[in-house]
């Protein structure tokens, strides 16, 4: 049996706003630990790590570790449904083949449920091994959102390069060259506007814009983004799901032949 | 020119 009360069921929804178009089909693991999933594309150039933590949800019940398959776009749908203030509750019977998700308006004086079919998902689960990141930079989501939409205008792919100068975001393409830099900047009047560059080495890697597009569609979750490099690593891309967990996106750099 | 990586070349299956 699980049974999960979460009061922000806003957030649910724009969990599953910043999945759907990455993957299709995926396993939602329940454990005492949270509900998390672990999910590649379709051709295997980015995986998308989601955490939950349990504290998070008012109410908790998990008897027995549960995989819940669910294509994305589905859940989306029915999630959809649910007012950005409605608390969202997520059951489903040990060996069900369907889930339930029920919406109740902060009043009370709504209640409604859906049920939606679970699908059986031969899922790969990868082991992200602990790294030493050669940069890490803090900067507000939607800025970073801006940039990455703004330069595939003009290319296709980003070289991201963090020096002691701040972190450049570049591309090229038939029509030109484009070139961001933004600094290391505390000097702000809220901390969700600052920049903080942590370098411990040069680095620059090229990724396609095209995945770093989809990942900002995360932006609604956090006012900051992190955004850890290390040569030939996959990038981190991580936003904070409220102060209970994190969605994390990893993509693979382009590979100089 | 360069080449699209792919995750499973970085992280293994467990």
């Amino acid at each position: 049996m699980l049974e999960l009360r979460l009061v922000q069921g806003g957030l649910l929804k724009k969990v599953l706003d910043s999945l759907k178009d990455l993957v299709n089909d995926a396993n939602f693991d329940c454990s005492a630990t949270g509900f998390s999933l672990q999910a590649m594309d379709s051709s295997h150039v980015a995986l998308v790590a989601l955490l939950l933590r349990s504290e998070g949800f008012e109410h908790y019940r998990c008897d027995r570790n549960l995989s819940l398959g669910m294509n994305l776009s589905n859940m989306a749908k029915m999630l959809k449904c649910a007012g950005n203030d409605d608390i969202v509750t997520i059951k489903a019977d040990d060996a069900a083949d369907s889930v339930t998700f029920m919406f109740e308006s902060p009043n009370q004086d709504k209640i409604a449920d859906f049920d939606m079919k679970l699908m059986d998902i031969d899922s790969e689960h990868l082991g992200i091994p602990e790294a030493e990141f050669q940069a890490i930079v803090r900067m507000p989501s939607a800025e970073f959102a801006r940039i990455c939409k703004d330069l595939s205008t003009i290319g296709d792919t980003v070289v991201i390069s963090v020096t002691k100068e701040g972190v450049k975001f570049s591309t090229r393409g038939d029509i030109g060259t484009a070139n961001i830099v933004c600094r290391h900047n505390t000097s702000v009047d809220k901390p969700e506007e600052a920049t903080i560059i942590e370098m411990e080495e040069t680095v620059s890697l090229t990724f396609a814009l095209r995945y770093m597009n989809s990942f900002t569609k995360a932006t609604p979750l956090a006012n900051q983004v992190t955004i850890s490099l290390s040569s030939d690593l996959p990038v981190v891309v991580e936003y904070k799901v409220a102060e209970m967990g994190h969605i994390r996106f990893y993509l693979a750099p382009k590979i100089e032949e | 020119d360069s080449k699209q990586g792919n995750i499973l070349s970085f992280f293994k299956r467990v």
